[in-house]
């Protein structure tokens, strides 16, 4: 199974 | 005062179509060098960049950097309204909250305006570093379409494979498996038909399909589509609007648990 990550976690925050 | 007009609606319709099913609502952002919209669908698992030039415009003006928070859903409304081949002028004054969009028919006879309340959104903006990507692909952006569309029957998530012989898109679930892979184009005739690969490093990684079909309701604005993956990070899928611009699609991969 593999899981959904979120695009937060490759890109700061501005 | 801002004020931005286009000769032709099509292109502002076709640019709401693709990104409608991923975003509620945006932020647009206006300077004298163009528009931008950035935001992330609900989940935070894509995002959207739009980017408009001011020059490509046929008129611009802003005179004081904005910021107009939209509902993409009323904006698609409003937008139906105009024909095809209506200009439309999107106005708005300095610190207004509302926003105007006027369609003006070719033989200048029919003139409408819609006025829209605008919304105060507290959106995020990510930095999106700069990246040399192991893999772009570039490709028929009907053709990714079909793919995707194809694939999405037999699993929620698809597996894209590039190394240098080609592109292989894969899906597998209890039906049973697809596999689509596609050679480079050998012989370019038609630039627009032309699958290339530009590869550094082979790379291979795991995307849901709904976002992969959301991202193809940008298809009727480019005919090709270039997609840069590089190992865990977010891919790229990249839409051409003519001269206007150009919309990306970051889109998170999914990773085994």
């Amino acid at each position: 199974m593999s899981k959904q990550t979120s695009i937060e976690n490759y890109f700061n925050k501005a | 005062m801002f004020e931005a007009r286009l000769m032709n609606a099509t292109i502002l319709k076709k640019i709401l179509d693709a990104v409608k099913d991923l975003l509620n609502e945006g932020t647009f952002d206006c300077s004298d060098s163009g528009i931008q919209l950035q935001a992330m669908d609900n989940s935070h698992v894509s995002l959207v960049s739009l980017t408009l030039r001011s020059d490509s415009f046929d008129k611009f003006r802003c005179d004081r950097n904005l910021s107009m928070g939209m509902n993409l859903g009323t904006m698609a409304k409003i937008l139906k309204c105009a024909n095809n081949d209506d200009t439309v002028t999107i106005k708005a004054q300095d610190n207004a909250d509302t926003v105007t969009f006027m369609f003006e028919s070719q033989n200048h006879e029919k003139v409408s305006d819609y006025e829209m309340k605008l919304m105060n959104l507290d959106q995020e903006h990510l930095g999106i570093p700069d990246t040399d990507y192991s893999c772009v692909v570039r490709m028929p952006s009907m053709e990714f379409a079909r793919i995707c569309r194809d694939l999405a029957q037999f699993s929620e998530s698809m597996v894209i494979c590039c190394t240098k012989e080609g592109v292989k898109f894969s899906a597998s679930g209890d039906l049973g498996s697809a596999n689509v892979k596609l050679a480079q184009t050998s012989n370019v005739d038609k630039e627009e038909e032309a699958v290339i690969i530009e590869m550094q490093e082979p790379v291979t990684l795991t995307f849901a399909c709904r976002y992969l079909n959301a991202f193809t309701k940008a298809t009727p604005l480019c005919n090709q589509v270039q997609l840069s993956m590089s190992a865990d990070v977010p891919l790229v899928v990249e839409y051409r609007i003519s001269d206007l611009g150009h919309i990306r699609y970051y889109l998170a991969p999914k990773i085994e648990e």
